[in-house]
């Protein structure tokens, strides 16, 4: 019985995936690999980045006005922040799905999402990267690595560390049923600074975990050590997410840009 | 805590739109 329980928690979890998140891996790798029936639309200068605004990444986001003018650094790291914020509201409702997780005190809930879900974004952001750029607006637009890393500093700093982690995280080759065990991994995480109710989180998580555990087992039975190589991974997302918020601090505290409330909410007091 | 972070709250307790820039 407890076998059938964790296939059943196991498919809860991976089915929950499906339906939040509207990028997922396999669809980034049809894109990626070039078996979508459009290419996406290449950034990789300063023109296509305004060909691209005017088309693709003018449905994802609203450009306002106020942005028109503003340089491409600023205009980019707006799209990012639209990007971050809409991946945290999917993270929410797959929170909310993960069995267990809307039992917990609310203020637990708040504190997991909190830390969780910029190790979560990274984790899922590996899906839309290759060695030479990222899937951006919905798998329409892909924005090259080299361009990202001419743009001025501090901005050419912040995704080479995302991309340099995801080169080594893409090749555990996990699949989607794997990412979402991990995920769940991520947000269920019993370490968090200011729970209340610890034990019931670790709980939790320990049934998670074992489940991901399980899973890695026969979905990859020639890759023994996958288990004890993601449980890596999740310390290397916690320096990934530190090293980012310190980014953030310095753009606020040196650029003329906004920062979107939710994601204020999220990096105050955070590490 | 609930305080600090309206919007993170707010999500979880409906699906509302966490809003533009």
């Amino acid at each position: 019985p407890q076998l059938s329980d964790q296939k059943t928690l196991a498919r809860q979890i991976y089915e929950a995936y499906l339906k939040n998140f509207n990028m997922n891996k396999a669809k980034a790798r049809t894109i990626l690999t070039g078996k979508a029936s459009t290419p996406p639309f290449v950034i990789h200068d300063m023109e296509t980045l305004q060909l691209a605004e005017q088309t693709v990444l003018g449905k994802m986001v609203d450009t306002a006005a106020a942005l028109r003018d503003r340089e491409a650094e600023v205009r980019i790291f707006h799209c990012c922040q639209c990007t971050s914020v809409e991946t945290v509201t999917e993270l929410t409702e797959f929170a909310k799905s993960v069995p267990g997780f809307s039992n917990l005190d609310l203020n637990d809930q708040v504190t997991l999402l909190k830390y969780g879900v910029h190790e979560a974004i990274f984790a899922m952001l590996a899906s839309s990267m290759n060695k030479d750029g990222l899937l951006v607006a919905y798998g329409s637009g892909f924005i090259t690595r080299e361009f990202l890393k001419s743009l001025r500093r501090p901005f050419s700093e912040m995704m080479e560390p995302k991309f340099q982690f995801a080169m080594k995280f893409n090749s555990l080759e996990l699949d989607d049923s794997d990412l979402a065990l991990f995920v769940a991994a991520i947000i269920c995480c019993g370490d968090r600074p200011g729970l209340v109710n610890v034990t019931h989180i670790e709980r939790l998580q320990e049934s998670i975990i074992q489940v991901l555990q399980l899973h890695l087992l026969t979905n990859h039975p020639d890759n023994t050590f996958l288990f004890p190589k993601l449980l890596q991974k999740l310390v290397d997302l916690r320096q990934l997410v530190t090293e980012h918020a310190l980014l953030v601090q310095e753009i606020k505290k040196t650029e003329d840009t906004s920062l979107h409330p939710l994601l204020q909410e999220i990096y105050k007091d955070m590490y | 805590l609930k305080e600090k972070h309206k919007i993170l709250h707010q999500l979880l307790q409906n699906s509302t739109s966490p809003g533009h820039l």
